[in-house]
C-alpha cells in the first residue's frame, strides 16, 4: 500500500453547505445548482449519497469566504424544491491521500480510515476518485491527520531521505 | 462552459452497495472497509454525505462482478457497527463530465444536471473532483445521458469537425 499511495494533501479554507431531504426526482439538482450558479458560488465538491424514502441530501463544499452566499442561494430555493432545510458549517477541513493505483488495491481506504480512527479523528464526509480519497474532518484535526497519514503510508521515511546529506 | 468541459465519460460495469445508518463516530468506516479489504473488493468510489442524528450512510461503487462479495462483506459486520442494514443495486451506470477548470467555473454542474433532467434522467449519486463530476444513474439511461451531455457542452461540433475531409 505504501507504494500505491504517493502523497497526502489537505486544505482548511473550505466550508460545508447542505440541503436536506429533497425529493429524489429529475430536475431537483438542476434547480439547486442553478441557484448556486446565479450566486457565483465556486463549487469544490458535491456529495450526494443514497438517501431515504424517495429523498436525498446534497452536500456542497465551497471556499470558506463563500459560505454565506451558498447558504443564501440554498435558502432561496428551499421551498421550491420542498427541502426539509439547509445547514452550513465552517469549522471543517479536508485531508486526502493520493496515488495512481488505489482503485485496484483493496485495503488502501481501510488503512486511511484506521489511521484517522487511531487518533480519534471522526470522518464527516467521504468523496473519491480512482486516484484520491478525500475525507472531510474537523478543521482543528487536519494537521494531526496529515501527520498520521504520512506515518500510515510510510511517507515519512521518504522525506527524511530527501533531506539527508 | 463548453470551453471548460472537454469530455464526457461513462461506464456501465459497476454496482452500488450501501450500509445504512451507522454511528457517526471514529472507527466505524475503518471496520467497514477492513471487511471489504479482507474480501478483496476493488473500490471504485466511496460516497458518505451528511447523514442524520449522529448516523451516516456509506455508499460504495464496485465492479459489477464483485457485488455479491461486497454485500457479503458488509453483512458480515452489520451488527458489529450497529447498522440499520445493507443494500445493493446492479442496474446502475456512471456518466461524467471532465474538464480542467470546473471547480472555478460556476454553472458547470447546473448545466450538467439540467441536461440530464431535460431527458427525465434521475441522478442517484453525485461525486466530484476539481476536474470531474460523476453522476450515478440508471444503467439503461447511460447512452442517452452521454448524448445529451455532449450536446449541452457543445462537444458534438468538435467531433463533426474532426471527421470532415
Ligand atoms: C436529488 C436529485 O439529485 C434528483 N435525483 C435529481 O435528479 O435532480
Ligand atoms: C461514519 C463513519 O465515517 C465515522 N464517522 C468514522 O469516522 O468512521
Amino acid at each position: 500500500e505504501s507504494v500505491v499511495v504517493t502523497g497526502v494533501t489537505s486544505e482548511t479554507d473550505i466550508a460545508k453547505v447542505a440541503i436536506k431531504s429533497v425529493p429524489d426526482k429529475p430536475g431537483v439538482a438542476a434547480i439547486i445548482f442553478q441557484a448556486l450558479a446565479t450566486a457565483r458560488v465556486n463549487i469544490k465538491f458535491i456529495i450526494q449519497s443514497i438517501g431515504e424514502s424517495g429523498h436525498k441530501d446534497i452536500t456542497v463544499l465551497v471556499p470558506s469566504d463563500q459560505l454565506s452566499e451558498a447558504l443564501d442561494a440554498m435558502e432561496s430555493i428551499v421551498d421550491h424544491v420542498e427541502a426539509a432545510g439547509v445547514l452550513g458549517e465552517s469549522d471543517i477541513g479536508r485531508v486526502s491521500i493520493v496515488g495512481a493505483g488505489m482503485a485496484m488495491t483493496p485495503g488502501v481506504a481501510a488503512t486511511m480510515f484506521e489511521a484517522l480512527a487511531s487518533h480519534g479523528i471522526n470522518i464527516d464526509l467521504i468523496n473519491t476518485s480512482e486516484i484520491r480519497i478525500d475525507c472531510i474532518i474537523g478543521r482543528n484535526r487536519v494537521a494531526d491527520a496529515v501527520a498520521v497519514l504520512h506515518g500510515a503510508f510510510g511517507l515519512n521515511r521518504l522525506e527524511r531521505k530527501e533531506s539527508s546529506p
